[in-house]
């Protein structure tokens, strides 16, 4: 564990808590897509599910309940709780087209071609490209709360900061995983143009919109 | 240098 893991983590816990705030206190999941939390919920299960046989440590388990637990409750609260305002005709993404080609490339890449493996595989892709419908929403309305920006933020610093964490464990563990690290970069590089927008104009206390 | 075994990262 190193300063730029520990940081990444909990960095995403904070996006979560940042997610929850925005929908108990708005009392409405507008802004946010449905279709990315139902991603993460697949992405945190089949990652995940290892807790059942593998035991890394107390800190790992913790996370790793915390992460499927909350990302399923999210989901509820978006179907169940406060579905009347969730507008999918805004939620448009096609996910099929996400999850076709990640199951592929996890038969394809994967260190051990074993099922828990190959979920594990998929899990990573999926996630690399499970922020798309919430962005792809985004870039369609053009404009977002700045609480749903924060939690974009979060989400985001948490991948980069793996970056540095890789890096590190490079030079102090000498080991690469190529298939995390893969992902990883992607998974950031696609929080850029929101990265931009977001310290040009919500750190500067305007509101988050994008040019026509 | 590949690491191929056990995933200990969230």
């Amino acid at each position: 564990m190193n300063l730029f893991r520990l940081f990444g983590d909990l960095s995403h816990l904070a996006s979560i808590f940042i997610l929850l705030h925005k929908i108990r206190t708005t009392r409405s999941c507008r802004g946010i897509s449905f279709k990315t939390q139902a991603l993460y919920v697949a992405v945190f299960v089949s990652r995940y599910l290892d807790i059942l046989w593998e035991w890394v440590s107390l800190y790992n388990f913790v996370m790793k309940v915390f992460f499927i637990a909350s990302s399923c409750f999210i989901l509820y609260l978006m179907k169940m709780k406060y579905r009347p305002t969730h507008d999918p005709s805004i939620d448009t993404f096609r996910v099929e087209f996400l999850v076709g080609p990640c199951a592929l490339l996890a038969l394809i890449f994967n260190y051990k071609f074993t099922f828990t493996e190959v979920l594990w595989s998929l899990s990573i892709f999926l996630e690399s490209l499970a922020i798309l419908p919430q962005l792809f929403m985004l870039q369609r309305t053009g404009e977002a709360e700045t609480i749903t920006t924060h939690y974009l933020a979060a989400l985001g610093a948490y991948r980069a900061l793996y970056i540095p964490n890789w890096i590190y464990r490079y030079f102090s563990e000498g080991v690469v995983d190529p298939i995390a690290v893969t992902a990883g970069l992607v998974q950031t590089a696609l929080y850029a143009d929101f990265f931009y927008v977001y310290f040009t104009t919500v750190i500067q206390g305007q509101k988050f919109e994008l040019p026509a | 240098v590949w690491k191929v075994e056990g995933h200990d990262e969230l």
